[in-house]
């Protein structure tokens, strides 16, 4: 359902050059719980950025349902991102002013999501990571892990058919992780949302059924379980 | 070198209160490299906080060096912290307008260190986490796990006699990981430097010396190696 076409990301820093991504190909297929490892530095985030529609890439194509978004302009890959893709970022890019059930339920609000159901559907997605009783404080009011989970309920809410994960498990403990892995795993089996997780954790690489490893902006390895 | 007394934080949201700390007593000793463990929530930022004087509880009494952090004014605590305590913190807080050699610089223009000397010590600090051939990048052009390094050479950078450490590792993938924790292990033995290190790896927290585990904003286990 997503497809990558020699894509590459350069950034041009005064005379020099860095390579984020380097002639990238990669399919990913309806369903799937893919894992994205390499080292720090490699271009696991781009590359999620780039498959997201959050970045344009400097070379190549990306194919999303077989529509090159290219295609598409500004307004309409917002719209299609609302509708189709769940992202939860490496720095969690929650609103500050907001209270965790408010984050919860903007995508609701975007999707036009009726009121009486989008609080319902909020505080559900709030429970499922164990937050309920923080609901009301604001991320400046929640510990790190928190603001994770927050940031994890916020990407499930909707349940779009796409959820991209950078890296959602590296502020919780070792038991809190394993609960939002099994939330993940869940979700992948009943309702077949394709997950690409970008993770550091061996852990959480081995539980995904295919695994992606990505070194120096290229992929050098690609099995299945 | 540090002690904490009886220290009590809590928040009030509303008609309730949240208790993030309770009623807390620890004593930190010269050149001891120490674990902090436990589960998201739990109370360990909002403790690391207290013991580098971020943060002063709303109970009881912060000694660092014997003297009570009460009776320090804001602007002497402000530099008391400049010299002698270094913090890494859970969400990096680098200065987004400045390069990260610039941001690695900034403890060494506090301390009035010489500018001839700052160039060599700023490089040698981005070079022992491996980011030479980053430092002319600012923030927003560095992935999560380099603005981390960034954020671990700043801390060290100056060489304090106390180094608060939140999750210095949660960005980093295995190796880059163990690469920072020995640089910490190497610190602390040949210059004596005391490291209390928040983590949820149990890999960090099984290196160290001494392992304190929070739980509901206490302590219930103190176990040494
Ligand atoms: N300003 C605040 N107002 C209200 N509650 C707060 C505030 N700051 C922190 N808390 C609460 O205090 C508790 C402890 O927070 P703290 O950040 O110390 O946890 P932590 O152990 O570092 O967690 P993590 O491992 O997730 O980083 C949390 O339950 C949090 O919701
Ligand atoms: N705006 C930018 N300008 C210049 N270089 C950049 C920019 N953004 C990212 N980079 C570089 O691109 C490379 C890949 O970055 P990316 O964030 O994708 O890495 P990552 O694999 O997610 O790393 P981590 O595991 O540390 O989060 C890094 O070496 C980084 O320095
Ligand atoms: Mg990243
Ligand atoms: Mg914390």
């Amino acid at each position: 359902i997503i497809k990558l076409k020699k894509v590459s990301q350069h950034y041009k820093m005064g005379d020099s050059v860095v390579y984020a991504l380097s002639e990238v190909d990669l399919d990913i297929y309806s369903g799937e719980l893919t894992a994205l490892v390499g080292p720090s530095g490699s271009g696991k985030s781009t590359l999620l950025n780039v498959v997201g529609g959050l970045t344009k890439p400097t070379m190549g194509d990306v194919f999303i349902y077989d529509t090159n978004v290219k295609d598409y302009s500004e307004n309409q890959m917002c719209l299609f991102r609302r509708e189709h893709i769940g992202f939860i970022f490496q720095s969690f890019n929650l609103n500050p002013t907001l209270t965790a059930l408010e984050n919860v339920t903007m995508p609701l609000i975007f999707a036009r999501v009726d009121s009486k159901d989008r609080e319902k559907m909020a505080n559900d997605a709030l429970d499922l990571v164990g937050l309920s009783d923080r609901k009301d404080h604001k991320p400046g009011e929640l510990s790190g892990g928190q603001q994770q989970r927050v940031s994890v309920a916020r990407a499930i809410v909707n349940k779009p058919k796409i959820i991209l994960c950078d890296e959602p498990t590296g502020n919780l403990d070792t038991k809190t992780g394993k609960e939002i892995l099994e939330l993940i795993k869940e979700m992948n089996r009943v309702n077949q949302i394709t997950f690409i997780i970008v993770t550091h954790d061996i852990n959480v690489a081995n539980q995904c059924q295919r695994k992606i490893s990505l070194q120096d902006g290229k992929i050098f390895n690609d099995e299945r379980n």
